[in-house]
């Protein structure tokens, strides 16, 4: 089984 | 004073339809150089980054930087009242509250324009790491549309498997499996129907079709794509659209359990 990632914490808020 | 021409309207309305599905508002914002738009699906598992160069327009004038915040169901609903050759004027004034869409028929016996209140959007800017990918694929984009449609009738995830040999695409669920298998080819005849993939290491990572789907709405835009994969990192799927820029769309993938 596996869940959905996010993309917070790759991008940095500007 | 804000204006863009586009010569097509049909360019702006593919551009609205590879974005629509992820996003229900967006802020566009306008400079000199032209045209940014990025944002994150409200879920926050894929984030869509377009970029459309002053140069690439027809006309472009854009005195002051501006931000856009527009409602894109409708925006879609202005751009339905265009022909697709019709000329696409889109203009606003400096610290306006409203966007004027002005389309133009090719003899110019019809002229029409179209106001739409734009959107106070809070939307943060985001900074996107430059990252040396393991493996870049590109391939012809109508394939990678119906390989992603074919594999999202077997599950709801696909997994996307790169070597030195070729990529494999994977999916399954109730039904029972599927594989797609892409060797890399040298077909300099017909360079629009090449795969090539640029390896440093091997990649398998897992996506959800929903998204990868959604990524194809892209797919009138350009005849080519490219993924960019590493491990633990989000996908990356861009096409460049001809002359003007690119949309690019970031997937965070799945995680094991």
């Amino acid at each position: 089984t596996s869940t959905q990632g996010r993309l917070d914490g790759f991008f940095k808020v500007l | 004073m804000f204006e863009a021409r586009l010569v097509s309207s049909g360019t702006l309305k593919k551009v609205l339809d590879a974005i629509k599905d992820l996003l229900n508002e967006a802020s566009f914002d306008c400079s000199d150089t032209g045209i940014q738009l990025q944002a994150m699906d409200s879920s926050h598992v894929s984030l869509v980054s377009l970029s459309l160069r002053a140069d690439g327009f027809d006309k472009y004038r854009c005195d002051r930087n501006l931000t856009m915040g527009m409602n894109l169901a409708s925006m879609t609903k202005i751009l339905k009242c265009a022909n697709n050759d019709d000329t696409v004027t889109v203009k606003a004034q400096d610290d306006a509250d409203c966007v004027t869409f002005v389309f133009e028929s090719k003899k110019q016996e019809k002229i029409s324009d179209y106001e739409m209140k734009l959107m106070n959007l809070d939307q943060e800017h985001l900074g996107i790491p430059e990252t040396d990918f393991s493996c870049v694929i590109h391939m012809p984009s109508g394939e990678f549309s119906r390989i992603c449609r074919d594999l999202s009738q077997f599950g709801e995830s696909v997994i996307i498997s790169c070597t030195k040999e070729g990529v494999r695409f994977s999916s399954s669920g109730d039904i029972g499996s599927a594989n797609i298998k892409l060797a890399q080819t040298n077909n300099i005849d017909k360079e629009e129907e090449t795969v090539s993939i640029d390896l440093q290491e091997p990649v398998t990572l897992t996506f959800a079709c929903q998204y990868l789907n959604s990524f194809t709405k892209a797919t009138p835009l350009s005849n080519r794509v490219s993924l960019s994969m590493s491990a633990n990192v989000p996908l990356v799927v861009e096409y460049e659209i001809p002359d003007l820029g690119h949309i690019r769309y970031y997937l965070a993938p799945k995680i094991e359990e």
